[in-house]
């Protein structure tokens, strides 16, 4: 079977067959085990996140690049080994030891983020319209040791499956049969199953490890979660991260102006529908708007030239 | 390197010598790593090993191997390893012995906990010339490097409990530790 994976007679067009709800945003998975998928060596999920959704850290057994379709937000990837080199203000919450994180980078439409095999990442939707990110696992890539299926390993939550793949039963049954076995053998009584990695090993033994009390340790295990893969956060996100660039954000609030506008038109094009005249006017409405900007851009690069951010 | 040309490549380096650790606390034992970066033919292999060594009840915190499988042998006492796989279950939960054997699988979670008076030997050989680990515990550790609100989100957990969990962490500097109070005393 591994030889003639690539004798297709015919190629289709592919959609996702596999759609999970979670508190805060949808994941849209392809069948990983299509003929087309097993040829390439890939497997392809859709996230979209929605505003002040946090996509759950985790890690992948390969190595992938997420497209940034819609939406802006910020991305964290933990480097093993590299310095917690954010550090929030000395000034902030006296008494208490100034939070330190890995450096946080910032995304936006059409961006390509690149991601290790076996980096921990999570996202977060800090705009106010959908994010919708695309990732593609090269399952096939050498730094996959493992087989080609597409893993994710889960550092929080109970979030389920993306990829529900055949031949593997759901995360929820298999887990419970062995587990509610497993378990009784090592006498844990817990409630409800986690699918993080903190949920398989024994409470006792991460309390040491991290020495806290049991109590955070079960929250570390998510028995009790439900919000699947992507979270919504209380309130907004704080973190300590650089502000965007002026010009990122004057370009991002311009492509919310332009999306409002884009949404007014269709509407109206919507009630009057057949209008020709119209949409030639807003057509002709629209090039001078874009003759303007040119314009200025213009004068702010000829100015620029004096004395722009560098 | 040019002081070393195929024929005169260094084959041999000891990994059991207590001098060479890179990881080193006098309570819990120690770690020895041995890569392309200070054995050159590795690189060729695209192979590495480690040795470790654990004293009675110190824990080597989980981890994975980022980038590598990790073939585990044991060469003297006993531990309780648990691997964890990518379902968030436990495939290995038992005491290993010497003489045996024990493949973890890349990006797989393994901890150990070492449950003889003797302690713990093993030598794992690593898949990657360059194997790297990702501790979930400690000062290099993923959860220290994800901001406090995120985890607080994440684990639904209060600040107050982030924030002593992060110092806890901090407190960690290396990836083996001897439990300051065993889980019993941290009940009462």
């Amino acid at each position: 079977q591994q030889f003639n994976r690539c004798q297709l007679d015919r190629l289709d067009a592919l959609e996702p067959n596999n759609r999970i709800k979670a508190e805060a945003g949808v994941i849209e998975s392809w069948d990983p085990n299509d003929r087309q998928f097993q040829c390439v060596g890939v497997a392809v999920v859709r996230r979209i996140i929605e505003p002040n959704g946090l996509l759950l850290p985790q890690y992948d057994s390969a190595p992938q690049l997420i497209y940034i379709q819609s939406g802006y937000g910020i991305l964290g990837a933990v480097l093993p080994g590299c310095p917690n080199a954010y550090q929030e203000s000395q000034q902030h919450q006296q008494g208490q030891q100034p939070d330190q994180n890995q450096k946080i980078r910032n995304f936006r439409l059409g961006d390509i983020i690149a991601l290790p095999a076996g980096v921990a990442y999570w996202l977060y939707n800090d705009g106010d319209s959908e994010v919708v990110a695309l990732s593609l696992l090269d399952t096939n890539n050498q730094a996959n040791q493992l087989d080609k299926n597409p893993r994710h390993f889960y550092l929080a939550g109970n979030p389920e499956d993306e990829f529900q793949l055949q031949g593997r039963s759901p995360r929820g049954q298999r887990r419970q049969q062995q587990q509610g076995q497993g378990r009784r053998e090592r006498g844990q009584q817990q409630q409800g199953q986690g699918n993080n990695l903190f949920s398989g090993f024994r409470t006792e033994d991460l309390a040491d490890a991290f020495n806290v009390d049991e109590e955070t340790i079960r929250n570390l295990q998510g028995f009790q979660e439900d919000r699947k893969n992507i979270v919504k956060v209380k309130g907004r996100l704080q973190v300590v991260r650089p502000p965007r660039s002026r010009e990122e954000r004057e370009r991002l609030e311009r492509q919310e102006r332009e999306q409002e506008r884009e949404d007014e038109r269709e509407q109206q094009r919507e009630s009057r529908r057949g209008g020709r005249e119209e949409r030639e006017r807003e057509e002709r409405q629209q090039e001078r708007e874009e003759e303007r900007e040119q314009e200025r851009e213009r004068r702010e690069s000829r100015r620029g030239g004096r004395g722009r951010d560098n | 390197g040019i002081e070393e040309t195929l024929c005169t490549l260094r084959l041999r380096e000891n990994i059991h010598d207590p001098s060479r650790a890179d990881v080193y606390n006098p309570q819990a034992g120690r770690i020895s790593t041995l890569n392309s970066h200070n054995l050159p033919v590795l690189r060729w292999l695209q192979l590495s090993a480690e040795f470790g060594r654990l004293q009675r009840d110190a824990i080597y915190v989980p981890h994975w191997n980022r980038n590598a499988h990790s073939v585990i042998y044991v060469v003297k006492g006993r531990a309780q390893v648990q691997v964890v796989d990518d379902f968030g279950q436990a495939v290995f939960d038992d005491e290993l012995q010497q003489g045996q054997i024990l493949t973890v699988p890349q990006n797989f979670a393994v901890v150990k906990r070492a449950s003889s008076s003797e302690g713990f030997e093993w030598v794992a050989f690593k898949t990657n010339d360059n194997a790297q680990i990702s501790p979930l515990a400690g000062q290099n550790s993923v959860l220290r490097a994800i901001p406090a609100d995120v985890l607080a989100n994440a684990f639904q957990l209060s600040q107050e409990d982030v924030s002593e969990l992060k110092s806890n962490l901090d407190q960690q500097e290396i990836t083996i530790v001897r439990p300051s109070r065993s889980s019993s005393q941290r009940k009462a």
